[in-house]
């Protein structure tokens, strides 16, 4: 609802991650770069970003000791 | 090595799927991988259950997040096998884990290599070629405001907190790139899937890669 506390805060999120845009598209000049922007994310905090969708959880593996690959 | 190479254009990576609200990632890594050597050993690509893995896999937490690691290695330990994905739906929540007899059909793991490929990566394309797609986990803090191109920046390793599919890699261009296919659906990213840059270890990609074997 337009003007409830959940709608005030999707908006700021969303300003926030405008702000994110403009600083990760700095990085990108060449024409193949990553480009960032508005998404099916983007009324999500980082937070709750993190908590949702990045919950794999890292299991060490040893240093590769095969054959080189000569290029 | 071939200069490019995509194990989509031999039919046999499965669509990209959508892990919803659920930390589910891990799963769908692990279930993408085997999928894909079903039928590059010459089984019809079909889909198998996410939710199988999601729920049965003690080591992990289903949706509350695992490894694919872990995964593969409860696959191996227990010798369960995967039932086509219509006879066990995904929910995007953890649930009962249900059982199969032994007779019943399904695709089992019967080992898993696991390595870390930093500063190796040719050596990663290596085992794309020879073993299929490959899990991996990365850094996709980024992600949540990707829309396309090859990422580069932004990008740490060693920090890794998503799993992912690897499909491929492209070396024709100005800048080497890997082929990911990602859980998210098909409106994230290019139509579900990202590009890495191939060299430096970009997202932590290179650092724990398994190939599976079935």
């Amino acid at each position: 609802e337009i003007g409830s506390e959940e709608s005030d805060r999707r908006h700021r999120y969303f300003q926030d991650a405008t702000k994110r845009h403009a600083y990760l598209n700095s990085f990108s000049a060449a024409p193949q770069s990553a480009r960032y922007g508005i998404n099916q994310f983007s009324d999500l905090s980082q937070e709750e970003f993190r908590d949702l969708y990045l919950q794999a959880q890292t299991s060490r593996a040893p240093c590769f000791s095969g054959p080189k690959t000569v290029g | 090595l071939p200069a490019k190479f995509d194990w989509r254009q031999k039919a046999v990576v499965a669509p990209v799927q959508n892990q919803q609200a659920c930390g589910s990632c891990w799963a769908f890594s692990v279930v993408g991988a085997m999928q894909s050597v079903h039928a590059i050993e010459g089984s019809k690509l079909e889909q198998l259950s996410v939710q199988q893995v999601l729920d049965c896999s003690y080591k992990n937490k289903g949706c509350s997040g695992g490894s694919p690691l872990w995964a593969l290695d409860w696959l191996k330990q227990t010798g369960v096998k995967l039932v086509p994905q219509s006879e066990y739906p995904y929910k995007a929540k953890t649930g009962i884990c249900h059982f199969f007899s032994q007779s019943h059909g399904g695709v089992a793991v019967t080992n898993f290599t696991a390595h870390d490929f930093s500063g190796q990566e040719e050596a990663m394309m290596g085992q794309l070629v020879e073993r299929g797609p490959l899990t991996a986990i990365v850094d996709a803090v980024s992600w949540q405001d990707y829309l396309g191109g090859i990422i580069q920046h932004h990008c740490s390793s060693q920090w890794s907190n998503h799993a992912i599919l690897v499909v491929g890699y492209d070396t024709t261009g100005d800048i080497p790139y890997w082929i990911v296919q990602n859980s998210w659906g098909t409106t994230w990213g290019n139509e579900g899937y990202v590009y890495i840059k191939i060299g430096g270890n970009v997202c932590g990609i290179a650092d724990s890669v398994a190939a599976v074997f079935l």
